[in-house]
């Protein structure tokens, strides 16, 4: 299948 | 001191119903203005926000802001011990180890009182921005949870294209295909029956199965689901509650 993006680019921490 | 109540306790067991099974440790940061929570799972793929409003609640009290750092399973295992429509009061000190579940039965003169053992949870609080999407939708939460659950016994993917009239959803896998085509409308009678479509830029996006069964749990809170989708940012499903609202952003899966 096809691979995951993830989240980490695109939410950052304060 | 925090004092958080709720009229009806399914309320709150159907909050945590609908996320408990993608995240299990999780930090509620109680304000004066309500309550808050978040958290990733941990293939880092699915961000769980949740947002209660004071309105959500009977009564609403926080002087002092407090972190409840809550593990589900456990938070679970004590909301099945009250009854769905005893009152439910979350009570907690400024400085809390514990916090407090009081299950109030109005009508039997019936009290049950259970103490949760908090935990230091160290997860960073992400800063989640307005993201610019291509495509709103916005349809029965029923119908979106029964699309999700057919087609994801076909194929572990599922894709969701969006052109200007049509929203389709299809699965490819080893015993076979399906697809789900709908069109938006407006049912007049049953407005929340209705589909609203609104569209910038068409969308052709898979999304992992197994993330969307998580999603579709919180398909108990709302009649409706609003689903927002981007070519550049996380999808973002979310469940309003009478103040306030359950959101999940999910990154799809790269595209051939």
């Amino acid at each position: 299948g096809r691979p995951q993006k993830r989240l980490v680019k695109f939410f950052k921490g304060r | 001191m925090l004092e958080a109540k709720f009229e009806e306790a399914s309320l709150f067991k159907r909050i945590i119903d609908g996320f408990k099974d993608c995240v299990q440790l999780v930090n509620f940061q109680c304000k004066e203005d309500g309550i808050i929570a978040q958290a990733v799972d941990d293939s880092r793929v699915l961000l769980v926000s949740l947002e209660i409003g004071i309105e959500a609640f009977q009564n609403y009290r926080c002087d002092h802001p407090v972190t409840l750092g809550i593990d589900l399973t456990s938070l679970s295992k004590i909301l099945r011990c009250g009854n769905n429509t005893d009152n439910l009061t979350l009570i907690a000190d400024d400085t809390p180890d514990s916090v407090l579940l009081l299950f109030e039965d109005t009508k039997k003169d019936r009290i049950a009182e259970y103490s949760l053992k908090l935990m230091d949870i160290d997860a960073e609080f992400l800063k989640i921005e307005d993201l610019a999407y291509d495509c709103t939708l916005k349809m029965p939460s029923p119908e979106f949870s029964k699309i999700v659950r057919d087609l994801s016994q076909l194929s572990d993917s599922i894709n969701i294209m969006i052109t200007k009239e049509t929203i389709k959803f299809v699965a490819d896998g080893d015993i076979g295909s399906g697809s789900v085509i709908l069109k938006p409308f407006v049912n007049m009678d049953k407005p929340q029956e209705s589909i609203n479509l609104n569209m910038d830029q068409p969308v052709d996006l898979t999304f992992g199965s197994k993330y969307l069964l998580d999603i579709v749990k919180g398909s108990a809170l709302s009649d409706n689901v609003g689903v927002r989708l981007s070519s550049e940012a996380p999808a973002l499903f979310q469940f309003d509650l009478k103040s306030g609202y359950l959101q999940f952003f999910l990154a799809p899966k790269f595209n051939d």
